[in-house]
């Protein structure tokens, strides 16, 4: 579902060029629970954001879903993004004008999915989130764990093929990351193909398979005994 | 140090009214090392907020180095705060459009430090924080982790009395986690009263009490055996 070649991302300033993603060789089989671990500023939400198609890459290749998408431009990627991809950003990136039960409802309004059906899959990503009664409120009305649990909705109300999780716990005590990581295990299970980058060594074995980065390069990997 | 009583915080919204704080005595002596955990939303950013003089409260009496301060008025409390606490926020706060360097100089500027001392604070932090070589980017430029070490040099540059950190290591591999929690323990020893939310139990062994909140109240108290 996900082959990257020889994949490159630099990001250049005035003074510095920084290397965030270094002859990248990533793949992904359909259904795969891949966790990704390495040290800060390593490359995770880099990787994260060009397997999404949120980010462009400066050399190698890129095939998503069987298509090559390295030079797509954005509007090609939004496309594709639409319904195959949901994510859960390290930052959240919740919509600060919009509600919570907005927020959560935006891929659907991208799907053109009819009112109705769009009503009851946001009611129900909100109860499993156990965010309900928040729903007419705004992210800064939001405690950090709340928004993430908000961030995890609107990753998994639409159903996407593909889950991108950037830190899907960090903000979470542990009775609500034990919650996050049976949602993902669930959809997994469901045919859901994930991809989480977690700091947690617990977390990152619900995964079939550990992918570690060092320096914007895969330097091991280890699977899980799932396979 | 700080001592609060009765001390109460409600957020009011059109449909919903939330107490976040419900009658809290909290009291914390110089140079403790004070760690709080809670589950999500149950009041630990409140009340690192109102301890530090950022917010207000509701009821309750708050003195906090021997002056009463529930009634201050936000100058008054911009006044207390400065040079006497220092914040690692949970969402780190960092201001977008001052670069890195710049950033943690600004707690060194409002309490006019000459500047050539200004300088050298912020050199040390930056070095002590290993981002000293971005310190010509702005925060949008960096990763979340190294975001969370831009916070934290701007906490400690100005040494103050207290520092309030929450969720200081929420984003940070093990390493720079441990790094994070060598400073603070360093700076406590040093005699800085620290207040720490965590989600870690690890980490919240660092301080010598270990405070549990729950719905805006606290439950348990458990000394760590270093007083
Ligand atoms: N500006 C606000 N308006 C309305 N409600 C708020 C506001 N800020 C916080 N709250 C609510 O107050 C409660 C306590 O929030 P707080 O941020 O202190 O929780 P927390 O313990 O830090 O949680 P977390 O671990 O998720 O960060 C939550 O229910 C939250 O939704
Ligand atoms: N917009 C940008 N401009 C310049 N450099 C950037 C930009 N975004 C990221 N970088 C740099 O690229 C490198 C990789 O960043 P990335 O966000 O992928 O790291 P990460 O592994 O997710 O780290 P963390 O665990 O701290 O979140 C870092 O050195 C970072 O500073
Ligand atoms: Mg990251
Ligand atoms: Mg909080």
């Amino acid at each position: 579902i996900i082959q990257t070649s020889n994949l490159t991302k630099i990001y250049r300033t005035e003074e510095i060029e920084t290397t965030a993603l270094n002859n990248v060789n990533f793949k992904v089989e359909e259904g795969e629970f891949v966790s990704i671990m390495g040290p800060s500023g390593c490359g995770k939400s880099t990787l994260l954001n060009v397997v999404g198609l949120i980010d462009t890459i400066d050399n190698g290749e890129y095939s998503f879903l069987g298509k090559e998408v390295s030079k797509f431009n954005e509007r090609q990627r939004a496309n594709v993004r639409k319904g195959n991809i949901g994510f859960i950003f390290q930052s959240f990136n919740l919509i600060d004008e919009l509600t919570v039960y907005e927020n959560v409802e935006l891929p659907l309004l991208y799907l053109k999915t009819p009112a109705a059906e769009r009503k009851e899959k946001v009611n129900a990503a909100l109860e499993r989130m156990e965010i309900m009664h928040r729903r007419n409120h705004f992210p800064q009305q939001l405690s950090g764990g709340q928004q993430q649990r908000v961030a995890v909705a609107r990753a998994v109300v639409a159903n996407p093929k593909v889950i991108l999780a950037d830190e899907p716990t960090g903000n979470l005590d542990s009775k609500n990351g034990d919650e996050v990581m049976s949602i993902l295990t669930q959809l997994n299970e469901g045919g859901t193909t994930i991809i989480m980058v977690t700091h947690s060594p617990t977390y990152a074995e619900y995964g079939n398979r550990v992918v570690h980065l060092f320096d914007g390069k895969i330097v091991t990997e280890n699977l899980n005994g799932k396979f």
